[in-house]
This record gives C-alpha cells, structure tokens and sequence, in this order.
C-alpha cells in the first residue's frame, strides 16, 4: 500500500451479509476440521477487517465468538440440526481469530485459531442453583463412569469390540448420586464376544466412530449405569483447502490430531483443534 | 431553542458496526 493512501484495509459491519457469509465459512471450516469435543456454531462475530489481497481477491480477518452445541466433533448430523448447549447444562464458548480468503465468490480458510472456555459456575448456579457443573475430564469418577458404560456396551456386542477414544464431557449429580459422562468410541478388528486381551485390539483402518451417553449411579453395595450410542457411519475423509499459513500455538491447551485421545487432565471442555497442527 | 433533528435523529439509527447481533445468549 503506497504511504499516506490510507489504511489498506475496508471495516464493513459485523452484520454485513459479507461478514456473515465469511463467518459462516470459517464456522464450517471448524467443524470440519474438529477431530475432538463438539461441533461449535456462530453466535456472535466481535470484529471484522477486510484486506485486498494481490493480484485478487480479499481476505476477512475475523474475531468470531462461537457456542458448544450437542453434537459429537464427528456426528454427521448437519450443524442446522445440532442444540446449542444451554446454560444450565454448563455451556462453552469458543473464541476464535480467523482469516479467509475470499476470491471468484469461493471462501477459503487461511488461517484459524480458536479456544474455547466453560461458562464460568456462577452464571450456571444464576440460572440452575442444583444443575450439575463440568467435572474435570480425568476426575475419577468420571473415568471410572466411562469405562463401566464401555465395558456394558461390549457386554452386550455382538459384533466389534469398541475402544475409548475419548471422554468429552462430565458432570458429577449429587442427588442421586451419580456420574453422567459423554465419551467417543471406535470400532476395533476384535468380536467382543471373543476378545481375551483387548490391548491387542486394533481400531479398524476405515474408523466406526459411535458416541455414547451414560449414567452410572451409586447404589447400596454395588452401582449401576445406563449407557446409549449412536454409531456414526463411515464419513468420506473431507477434502477441504488448508491454510498455508502455520497456525500458532494456541494459548489453550490444544490436543495434537494425530494423536489418539485429548489429554486426561485440563479442563472440562477440550480445546477446539482446527487446521493442520504445525 | 433550535435542534440539528437531521443528526440527531441519523445518529440514533446507525446500529455500531460491531460487534454483530448475539444469535444465542452471551456467556
């Protein structure tokens, strides 16, 4: 940009149909792209600037605030489909700073950064003084309530045996007491009828992902737990451009997509992972 | 006493371009 012919970049509304076309590309981007946690949807976009960039197009550097909803990282369901998480259910939002590239009417992500945090206790104790908060995903009753759902899962398998993949949400209910855990499962090359040592149990190259909900409540001399899955079908890997741009280390603690479950420890709600890690 | 109407009332009418609109519920 020549000195003095101002400051290169346009600052349309956050409401601005463009501004919104270029959010929801980025939201998509996202979802996309999420390998753990939950599908995210827009809620609000804070700030907008929109650079020309040589020899075409322009590109959207975006702050968007975005909102947990219910549906697993991989559960196919549309977005337009999925709840947002309500504020009694303990709520999570996610910050993001992103870049697209808008260029023959076509956007594209150049770069993406996103956190995410849970609502803080007091404004669900506002709304719900007894509803349950997000437990800490390795607390270990959390751990133990997915672990007991998986084992009756398999228990009642007649087909795969199904591995943990990850735990994704917790909460401890006091009255009755009780744990309710939401964890992804995968498909392994064992018949859980057959199997006798599951550490030799490989997840199938062309993954069977399934989501399950439970509740394992404490009872006199024993406990007992409800557990139900959705088994996702097999999705086609997602073709989709990625950044050139390497994406900065993000201040949240961010799980590595390869690897093969989020770290035990950190907060209740798993960082957003988006684009290729760097 | 004399009013600008023309500014005040235009002011008035422009939405702040940003932040945008909460689509859900601020947390």
């Amino acid at each position: 940009v020549p000195v003095g012919s101002g400051p290169g970049y346009r600052e349309p509304a956050c409401d601005d149909l463009e501004t919104e076309q270029a959010a929801l590309a980025a939201v998509d981007y996202i979802n996309q792209n999420l390998r753990h946690g939950y599908k995210h949807t827009l809620n609000q976009i804070d700030k907008v600037r929109v650079w020309q960039r040589r020899p075409f197009g322009e590109v959207y550097h975006l702050e968007l605030d975005t909102l947990e909803t219910q549906c697993y990282a991989r559960d196919p369901t549309p977005l337009a489909n999925c709840s947002v998480r309500q504020v009694f259910e303990h709520a999570v939002e996610g910050d993001c700073e992103m870049q697209v590239l808008k260029q023959d009417g076509q956007f594209s992500v150049l770069f993406a950064k996103c956190h995410s945090t849970p609502d803080s206790q007091e404004d669900v104790r506002k709304v719900c003084p007894h509803c349950p908060l997000l437990a800490l995903l390795n607390n270990t009753k959390v751990v133990h309530a997915a672990e007991a759902a998986l084992a009756a899962v398999n228990a009642q398998s007649n087909g795969s045996y199904f591995k943990l993949l990850e735990i994704s949400r917790g909460q401890l209910v006091p009255l009755p007491a009780s744990t309710y855990v939401e964890f992804a499962v995968a498909a392994t090359d064992c018949v859980a009828a057959a199997v006798t040592d599951p550490a030799t149990c490989k997840l199938l190259a062309e993954k069977k992902h399934g989501f399950c909900k439970a509740t394992l409540t404490e009872k006199l001399g024993g406990e007992e737990v409800a557990v139900t899955c959705t088994m996702f079908q097999t999705q086609p890997v997602a073709v989709q451009p990625q950044p050139d741009a390497a994406i900065p280390a993000s201040p949240a603690p961010a799980a590595d997509q390869a690897a093969p479950a989020p770290p035990a420890a950190g907060p209740p709600a798993a960082a957003l992972v988006v684009g290729p890690m760097v | 006493k004399g009013a600008q109407p023309g500014v005040a009332g235009s002011a008035g009418l422009v939405p702040p371009p940003c932040p945008g609109r909460i689509r859900h519920f601020k947390i």
